[in-house]
C-alpha cells in the first residue's frame, strides 16, 4: 500500500478508503476519518502521503487508545480476591478458548485459577472446557448439563473464597443478542455474580470473532445494555480478517479492546496494543 | 429501508422537473452505502453498481412516474438474480452412498450443522451417518456424538490413539457406511483459516482420496459453512476454499440474528457457487432452504 512519499491525490484517498472499507471500519467511521485528513492537508499544507498516513494513523490509535495509558488494556485485578472475570458473546465468536488462554497465562504467573463451566447448554461445551483446564492446570466448577448457569458462577467464586484462589473465570454459553430471554438469562448471571462477589465482576468481557462485520456495533451495543462491559478481546486475528469494527465500537461506545486471540492454542493470547493493531491495518 | 433513503434523495431533488442522470447517481450512491452497511465486500459492491448504473439512468427510471420504486425494483431484481434466482437442493447420489464434506472457519457453524442435516434426512426417512473428522479442537468429537445421540443418527469416530489423519477417518467412515447400509455419509471437519497451508492441504487431501481411491463421484457435495455474520473478509476465505477445493454449495449459518448477511452475496459473486440452505437457530430443526428473494430483501434493510 502507501510507502514512501507519494503525490496526495485523489487516488490516494481512493485507497486509504478502500483499506479502511476493506478491514471492516464501519463506512461512516471511514468517512469521517478522510474529512479530517482532507483538512488536515489543507490546514497544515501537507506535501506527501507519507504525511497523510501518519495522521490517519494517529487518528486511528487515538480512537483506540481511548486518552487512556498503557494500563487502560491491562486486565483488572480486584480490590479483594478472588477476582472475577465474565466471558461473554455471540456463538461461536471464541469465548470458551479466550478462557482457556486466560487461565494458561495466569497460572504462568503461578496464580490459582478457579474456571467455571457457565455454559450449561451446548453440546459438550463442559467437556471442552473440562480438557481445556487439564491442559493448564486449574480447577474446574461444573454442574450438570442443563442446570441453573447461575448457581455454577455462584458455586465457583464461592470455591475461591474458600480455597483462597486469585482467580475465577466464568465461561457463558453463545448466545445472539437477538435472543431476549438469553440475554435475561445473562442478566441474572451477572446479579448473581455481583451478589456474590460484593461488586460487579472485575472485568466482563465481550468476545468478537475479527471476521465478523458491522453486526459487532450491534452486539456490542445490546450486550452492554444486558451486562457493564469493561471490554472487547479480539479473536482469531491470526487470520487475514482485521476486526476493524472495534474502531467504531472504540469511538461510539468508548469500549476499550484489552485483548486479541491469535490462535488455535493456549499461549495464542496477546494484550491489545493500538500502535501496532494500526500497523497491521496497512501492512 | 432502500426505499425510505432513496426517498430521502429524491425528496431533496424534488420541484427541479424531470429527473436526470444526476439525480440517479446521487440516489445511486444511497444504494452503495446500503450495500456496504450490509457487509457487502467493497469489490462485489462495486461490480454491482457498475452492472446496475445503466439500467438506472435509463429512460424507464428517468421519464417513469417513480424513480424510487424504479430504482429499487432494479437492485432488488439484480440482488435477486445474483444470489441465484431460486432455491437449489443438495446434489444426492444415483447409488448410496452420497457424500458430503462440510468445510468452513473455526466457529461458523459446521458440526451444529451436521447434525441439522443429519436430523433433515432422517426426516426423509433416509439413513445418514455423521463423521467426526476433526481430530483437534478438544471435546469436538463428544459434541458430535452429543449431537447424534439427540437426532439419533450414528456417529463414526476412531479414538484419538489410533492417531489417524482426518482423510484416513473419512475413508474408513464410508467404508463402514457402506457395510451398514447408510445413505449418506456427512463429514464435519475441523475449522481452519483459509490461509493455513497444512489444513488446506488436509481438505485437499480428503477430497482427493475419496474421489481417487473410492469412487471419482465423491464428495457429491463439498459445503463452504459460512456465518452470517462474516465482514468484508467473505470474498478472500470463500475465494481460497473454492480455488483449493472447488465448492458445491454454501450453508449460511445464525440467520437468526440481525446480521444484514452480506457476506452471502459476496461469497456467491466471487465463487458462482449457490447458497444452500440457512441455519436460523442451535437446533437440530434449525434448518431452512435457502430463498434468494428474502436475502435480497433483508441485504437492502
Ligand atoms: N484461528 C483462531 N481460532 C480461534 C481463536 N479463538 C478461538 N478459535 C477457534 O474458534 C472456534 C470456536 O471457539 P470456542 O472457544 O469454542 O468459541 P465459543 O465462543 O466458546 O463458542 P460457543 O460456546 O459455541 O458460543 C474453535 O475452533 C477455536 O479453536 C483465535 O484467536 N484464532
Ligand atoms: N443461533 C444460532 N447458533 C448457531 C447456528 N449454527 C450454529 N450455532 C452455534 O454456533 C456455535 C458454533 O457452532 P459449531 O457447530 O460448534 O461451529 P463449528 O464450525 O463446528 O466450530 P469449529 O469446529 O470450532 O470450527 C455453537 O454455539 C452453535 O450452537 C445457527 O444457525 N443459529
Ligand atoms: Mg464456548
Ligand atoms: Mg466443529
Amino acid at each position: 500500500l502507501v510507502t514512501g512519499r507519494g503525490r496526495i491525490d485523489e487516488a490516494l484517498f481512493e485507497e486509504l478508503e478502500e483499506t479502511l472499507i476493506q478491514s471492516d471500519i464501519n463506512i461512516h467511521t471511514t468517512g469521517r476519518l478522510l474529512k479530517v485528513l482532507r483538512e488536515a492537508v489543507q490546514d497544515e499544507r501537507m506535501i506527501g502521503s507519507d504525511q497523510v498516513m501518519a495522521r490517519l494513523k494517529a487518528e486511528l490509535t487515538d480512537i483506540l487508545a481511548m486518552g487512556g495509558s498503557a494500563d487502560r488494556y491491562a486486565l483488572k485485578v480486584g480490590e479483594k480476591s478472588p477476582t472475577v472475570y465474565l466471558i461473554v458473546g455471540v456463538n461461536g465468536v471464541g469465548k470458551t478458548t479466550t478462557i482457556a488462554k486466560l487461565a494458561y497465562n495466569l497460572t504462568q504467573q503461578k496464580k490459582h485459577v478457579i474456571l467455571a463451566a457457565g455454559d450449561t447448554f451446548r453440546a459438550a461445551a463442559i467437556d471442552q472446557l473440562e480438557i481445556w483446564s487439564h491442559r493448564v492446570g486449574t480447577e474446574l466448577i461444573k454442574h450438570k448439563e442443563g442446570s441453573d448457569p447461575a448457581s455454577v458462577v455462584y458455586d465457583a467464586i464461592k470455591a475461591a473464597k474458600a480455597r483462597h484462589a486469585d482467580y475465577v473465570i466464568a465461561d457463558t454459553a453463545g448466545r445472539l443478542h437477538t435472543r431476549l430471554n438469553l440475554m435475561e438469562e445473562l442478566k441474572k448471571i451477572n446479579r448473581i455474580t455481583e451478589r456474590e462477589l460484593g461488586r460487579p465482576a472485575d472485568e466482563t468481557l465481550l468476545v468478537l470473532d475479527a471476521t465478523t462485520g458491522q453486526n459487532a456495533i450491534s452486539q456490542a451495543k445490546e450486550f452492554m445494555k444486558a451486562v457493564p462491559l469493561t471490554g472487547i478481546s479480539l479473536s482469531k486475528l491470526d487470520g487475514t480478517a482485521r476486526g476493524g469494527i472495534v474502531i467504531t465500537i472504540a469511538d461510539e461506545l468508548k469500549l476499550p479492546i484489552k485483548l486479541i486471540g491469535v490462535g488455535e492454542k493456549q499461549g495464542d493470547l496477546l494484550l491489545f496494543d493500538p500502535v501496532r493493531y494500526v500497523e497491521s491495518l496497512f501492512e | 429501508s432502500l426505499s425510505d433513503r432513496l426517498q430521502g434523495v429524491f425528496k431533496k431533488l424534488r420541484g427541479k422537473g424531470r429527473v436526470t442522470e444526476a439525480d440517479v447517481t446521487e440516489a445511486l450512491r444511497e444504494v452503495r452505502l446500503a450495500l456496504l452497511e450490509a457487509d457487502v465486500s467493497l469489490k462485489v459492491v462495486k461490480d454491482f453498481m457498475a452492472k446496475i448504473k445503466d439500467k438506472a439512468i435509463g429512460t424507464d427510471v428517468l421519464e417513469g412516474l417513480s424513480p424510487v420504486q424504479q430504482i429499487v425494483k432494479i437492485v432488488n431484481d439484480e440482488l435477486v438474480e445474483l444470489l441465484g434466482g431460486e432455491n437449489v437442493g443438495l446434489n444426492l447420489a444415483a447409488s448410496p452412498p452420497t457424500v458430503i464434506m462440510l468445510c468452513g472457519l473455526q466457529g461458523s457453524g459446521k458440526t451444529t450443522l451436521c447434525g441439522k442435516l443429519a436430523a433433515y434426512f432422517k426426516k426423509q426417512g433416509r439413513n445418514p451417518m455423521m463423521v467426526a473428522c476433526d481430530i483437534y479442537r478438544p471435546a469436538a468429537v463428544k459434541q458430535l456424538q452429543v449431537l447424534g445421540t439427540q437426532v439419533k443418527v450414528p456417529v463414526f469416530t476412531l479414538p484419538a490413539e489410533s492417531e489417524k489423519s482426518p482423510p484416513t477417518i473419512a475413508l474408513e467412515a464410508i467404508q463402514a457406511a457402506k457395510a451398514n447400509g447408510n445413505d449418506i455419509v456427512i463429514l464435519d471437519t475441523a475449522g481452519r483459516l483459509a490461509i493455513d497451508e497444512e489444513l488446506m492441504d488436509e481438505l485437499g487431501q480428503m477430497k482427493a482420496w475419496l474421489s481417487r481411491r473410492l469412487d471419482p463421484s465423491f464428495p457429491h457435495e463439498i459445503l463452504l459453512v459460512v456465518d452470517a455474520m462474516v465482514g468484508q473478509d467473505a470474498v478472500n476465505f470463500a475465494e481460497q476454499f473454492n480455488n483449493r477445493l472447488g465448492l458445491t454449495g454454501v450453508v449460511m449459518t445464525k440467520m437468526d440474528g440481525d446480521s444484514r448477511g452480506g457476506a452471502a452475496l459476496s461469497v456467491r459473486a466471487v465463487t458462482g457457487v449457490p447458497i444452500k440452505f440457512m441455519g436460523v437457530s442451535e437446533k437440530m430443526d434449525g434448518l431452512e432452504p435457502f430463498y434468494p428473494d428474502r436475502l435480497a430483501s433483508r441485504i437492502l434493510g
